[in-house]
């Protein structure tokens, strides 16, 4: 007996951002530079 | 009082890509809706507080300790930091149901202030932690651990599937007290648990292509449903968007979309098995404005000694395959998803 728990797929917060073209600004916002970080 | 964790300020921003979520249910309010990760178990709003954001309820559902007659304040408080945003608050217990499992008393954190807007875009209502104990914020017993103490889980074994399916309106799941075989091919291979925290395993070598780029002498990784790219030590994650091809864009990595037929396999060398992802596998296709965007499924995270450095195999990976967490034998059985 097994319990199973369905789960949803949801659009990203990152997608939602970048969609509407505000990715950039919210890295800005939080003051992150993912490329440097990344780096 | 609070005890503030001052050990790491890294940019935790793993939930910028966070895509699944299930329904939970503290007895007896609506539905709620948790982020899988670590193992807290924390729910973010909190009728009492004076000090919550004021678009929290707007989004968020809202806990009401006193209208249920089985909840009980423990009062311990808790603090957890992330590098984005971070919340504090109060430990409580009750019935917590997930999809017809209850588990009686189970401790959970009631945030009461939460600064920043993290919290308040994020569509997750909570956290529902399924790492050991040791990991857990305000010491309370992770969900699974009560799931098994109070014999509602058959076998201590509990499994995720996650759907390629991009759309993701079908058949994710997790699964507690066992695995369903139907979700993956061939047999699980079994991994030994190195450090019981996180799920963490041991790494063999990690290949671009045919040729051993990382991880010459052996690694650490974790398995982590709550991460949702794969995560490695920046410097080594920067070399590998450079042999896939990906250049800053935006502030994140990208591809061109029409290389993806000629990108390099990434392969994952774990207990003599390899796991090799594609770069239909590792690139994540979105459209902006009608047009086409790729980007690289792979994100540069420093995890500092003694924990790490560390590997994160995150969503990406377990899309790819069926990941069963084995806290009897404490150790991770990998398959690949039957799509």
């Amino acid at each position: 007996a097994v319990h199973r728990v369905p789960l949803r797929r949801h659009q990203s917060v990152r997608k939602k951002l970048r969609a509407q073209g505000l990715l950039s600004d919210f890295w800005k916002s939080q003051n992150l530079d993912m490329i440097q970080f990344t780096e | 009082s609070c005890q503030m964790d001052q050990s790491t300020n890294e940019p935790l921003i793993n939930y910028l890509d966070l895509t699944s979520k299930k329904p939970w249910q503290v007895f007896p309010r609506a539905p709620i809706f948790p982020l899988l990760w670590g193992a807290t178990l924390s729910l973010w709003g909190r009728d009492q507080s004076s000090e919550q954001n004021s678009c929290f309820s707007e989004t968020h559902p809202v806990f009401h300790p006193s209208q249920s007659s089985t909840y009980e304040e423990v009062g311990n408080r808790f603090s957890i930091q992330y590098g984005t945003g971070s919340l504090t608050g109060i430990i409580g217990a009750d019935q917590v149901s997930v999809e017809g499992l209850t588990v009686e008393g189970q401790q959970f954190g009631e945030s009461v202030k939460e600064p920043g807007q993290t919290f308040v875009n994020a569509e997750f209502d909570g956290i529902l932690g399924l790492g050991y104990p040791s990991l857990a914020a305000g010491g309370v017993t992770p969900v699974f651990d009560n799931m098994m103490a109070q014999n509602l889980v058959d076998l201590p074994i509990f499994s995720v599937y996650l759907s390629s399916d991009p759309q993701g309106s079908s058949d994710s799941e997790l699964t507690f007290g066992g695995y369903d075989p139907s979700h993956f091919s061939g047999t699980l291979n079994w991994i030994p648990v190195t450090k019981q925290g996180y799920w963490q395993i041991a790494l063999d070598r990690i290949l671009v292509g045919n040729t051993v780029m990382f991880c010459y002498e052996g690694c650490q990784a974790i398995v982590d449903t709550g991460t949702s790219l794969l995560n490695g030590p920046s410097h080594k994650i920067k070399e590998l968007q450079e042999a896939i091809g990906a250049t800053p864009m935006d502030g994140e990595y990208a591809v061109n979309c029409a290389n993806l037929n000629t990108m390099p396999n990434v392969t994952f060398l774990i207990n003599g098995v390899s796991y090799t992802l594609s770069p239909n596998a590792y690139i994540l296709q979105d459209l902006v404005d009608g047009m086409q965007f790729c980007s690289s499924g792979f994100q540069g995270l420093d995890i500092p000694p003694p924990a790490g450095p560390l590997w994160i195999l995150g969503d990406v990976f377990i899309r790819q395959f069926y990941a069963v967490f084995d806290r009897g034998n404490n150790q991770v059985g990998l398959a690949p998803t039957v799509p």
